[in-house]
């Protein structure tokens, strides 16, 4: 779980 | 980037592609459930604004813009170029029932409270459930052509691929997302179903449709 990390995945 | 992220990436591909081409190629959305399309526009809208915000890889911006591109092209030629022959009085599953309670459901279980954080958690949970308006229409009508159902085992080979991807990644490099986890979870049971049927007629070279 993360919050401040971009979404990398599609 | 692991084997199955982009088999599933690839396999998500194939899925709107093929839905595109059918409707291009045979010029009928006939069997199609334009809601069901309507709710996937929406979903890679609210889920790819970070287009605007972030560059996570070339791979990553060309994906998601086709993704949107297909996806507003497809309703364009469901409800515009194509529309009398769209099927509407089959396609009757009311969209607001999957909306709000989506809409509620990001807003109280999210990552963190910021616009686009909890646009991102609805499009995750959108997607989970949009097939819904199609597989709710094919329950309608009995059946459906086969070039739809092979869009739809794509569709649902992608989030079949993307839960051995997140398996990977958790074990590799102890990543894990809940949210997307369990609605990729839930979006790939409403397929089982299909995959049933699919495996069981549609690659015997039959049609498939669905006892009275």
């Amino acid at each position: 779980m993360r919050v401040d990390e971009v979404h990398d995945e599609l | 980037m692991n084997i199955f992220r982009l088999t599933g990436d690839l396999s998500h591909l194939a899925a709107i592609i093929i839905l595109l081409l059918k409707i291009w190629k045979t010029r009928s959305c006939a069997g199609i459930s334009g809601k069901s399309q309507i709710l996937f526009a929406l979903v890679f809208t609210t889920r790819y604004l970070d287009l605007l915000t972030s560059f996570i890889s070339f791979y990553n911006t060309i994906m998601k813009l086709i993704y949107i591109g297909c996806a507003y092209a497809t309703v364009y030629l469901i409800y515009m170029k194509f529309k009398a022959t769209y099927d509407g009085n089959h396609d009757s599953f009311r969209l607001e029932f999957l909306v709000v309670p989506v809409g509620g459901l990001a807003c109280l279980v999210n990552h963190d409270f910021s616009f686009l954080e909890i646009l991102w958690t609805f499009s995750i949970y959108l997607e989970s459930v949009a097939i819904l308006p199609q597989l709710f229409m094919i329950s309608k009508t009995g059946e459906a052509e086969t070039i739809t159902t092979h869009y739809l085992f794509f569709l649902g080979l992608y989030r079949a691929l993307y839960l051995f991807n997140w398996i990977w990644r958790f074990y590799f490099e102890g990543f894990f997302d809940m949210i997307a986890i369990v609605a990729g979870v839930v979006q790939t049971i409403l397929y089982c179903d299909f995959f049933y049927l699919y495996v069981t007629k549609v690659l015997k070279g039959k049609k498939l449709s669905l006892p009275a």
